[in-house]
């Protein structure tokens, strides 16, 4: 739910603003690699009306967020892709294919590429990260976004404790790579955190 | 069992 508040939180801002400064388009082409390379289970497998529900949420808006970036005015005009230049091409995707290779559970295409997109989901924030460092003051509304973001890796983190206990529940790869991104977190987290408690804006050293 | 775990998780 809460991926899903940061989606619609994202997409408030976008069509309230009329601009994406301050937004990463690449981090959201990392998601949509993401979601593509694990929901392929769509086509095979169902689990939930809930989980299939939102699998094609998650896919469809996350498609719709970088068409309204990178095409469709106004917001694309104000799309700066000097600023949001992070090479994930070479630095995130070449490192998760091969992770996702190794540390595979078995050698079918639908694990490899379920593993590489657990690897790949814990550093997608990175591109975003960058920019707004680069930035240095950020955008309430983008501050929630990136917040939202974070934050449901780490409810993840609770339930996979509940459900160690409660079902015997075991997902090293998942509790890694969640463990991974929320770390990336932190940081943002500290400075947002201080910001709300101070009622200042959030500005990033 | 562990061999069919069900990748139920978004």
């Amino acid at each position: 739910m809460l991926h899903l508040m940061s989606i619609l939180l994202l997409l408030w801002k976008l069509k309230k603003s009329k601009s994406c400064v301050g937004i990463s388009c690449r981090m959201q082409e990392c998601y949509a690699i993401v979601f593509c390379l694990r929901y392929l289970d769509l086509f095979y497998q169902f689990i939930s009306v809930y989980n299939t529900a939102m699998k094609v949420v998650f896919i469809s808006s996350t498609f719709y967020l970088i068409f309204l970036m990178r095409f469709q005015p106004p917001v694309s005009a104000t799309y700066d892709r000097t600023a949001d230049s992070f090479p994930y091409e070479q630095y995130l995707l070449g490192p998760a294919a091969v992770l996702g290779f190794i540390s595979a559970e078995e050698w079918s295409i639908p694990e490899i590429f379920w593993t590489a997109s657990i690897w790949l989901e814990s550093v997608s924030i990175l591109p975003q990260l960058i920019l707004l460092q680069q930035l240095r003051e950020v955008e309430n509304l983008t501050a929630e976004f990136v917040a939202t973001m974070g934050a449901y890796r780490f409810f993840y983190i609770l339930n996979w404790i509940y459900r160690y206990f409660a079902e015997g529940y075991v997902n090293w790869i998942g509790w890694l790579g969640g463990i991974v991104q929320t770390g990336l977190y932190v940081d943002f987290f500290y400075y947002y955190a201080m910001s709300k408690w101070y009622g200042q804006k959030l500005v990033l050293p | 069992g562990k061999e069919e775990a069900v990748k139920d998780e978004l």
